[in-house]
């Protein structure tokens, strides 16, 4: 563990707090695209099914029950408790254009072709894309409430974090993992325009509004 | 080989 995997963890768990926050607390999941948190469980159900293979520490595991957890509450709070305030119109990202390619690349490029193995790559691929559907809602409706822009930056943030624990890995442990790093840069990538929109706007108390 | 990769991080 170093700081940089510590704060992109803590990063991660802020971003999944002030989302079932905001939903809990506005009573409403508007401007928040459902479509993004099924893709969020998936990824989590098929990388975290070595929670009951391997156990590797209590942080890891407490971690990973959190965001499954989590991951299933928000997934409730959208779909059943407040679904009349879902967005369905506007969240029409069609996610079969994300799963399908994720399957085949983690069937062509993986480290190893057995069944966690798969499941491990093809969530670490489906990860680097799954905020899409919730970008092109933030696109199509031209603007997110702050709090929205929030969950997003510390999201964004997370990936961006492990970025760094990965070159301090390869530095201080020559561990690294191509597939891993290929797959955070994309997603990271994916944040730029929104990390340029927050820190020109939402900081400076504007709504995060994007050009028309 | 890569095969026993350890995915120790989440």
């Amino acid at each position: 563990m170093n700081i940089f995997r510590l704060a992109g963890d803590l990063s991660h768990l802020l971003a999944i707090i002030i989302l079932l926050l905001k939903i809990w607390k506005t009573r409403s999941c508007a401007g928040i695209s459902g479509k993004s948190q099924v893709l969020f469980a998936i990824v989590y159900l098929t990388r975290y099914l070595d929670l009951f293979t391997t156990y590797i520490s209590l942080y890891n595991s407490i971690m990973k029950i959190v965001f499954i957890a989590a991951s299933g509450a928000t997934l409730y709070l959208m779909y059943v408790k407040f679904k009349a305030t879902y967005d369905h119109n506007h969240d029409s990202f069609r996610i079969e254009f994300l799963l399908i390619p994720c399957v085949i690349l983690a069937l062509i490029i993986n480290h190893d072709f057995t069944v966690m193995e798969i499941l491990w790559t093809f969530s670490i691929y489906l990860e680097s894309v799954a905020i899409l559907p919730q970008l092109f809602l933030v696109s199509k409706t031209g603007e997110a409430e702050s709090i929205t822009s929030h969950y997003l930056f510390a999201l964004g943030s997370y990936r961006a974090l492990y970025l760094l624990n990965w070159i301090y890995r390869y530095m201080a442990e020559s561990h690294y993992d191509l597939i891993a790093i290929f797959a955070g840069v994309v997603q990271t990538i994916l944040y730029c325009d929104f990390f340029y929109l927050y820190i020109t706007k939402v900081l400076k108390g504007k709504k995060l509004q994007l050009p028309a | 080989d890569y095969g026993d990769q350890l995915h120790d991080e989440l």
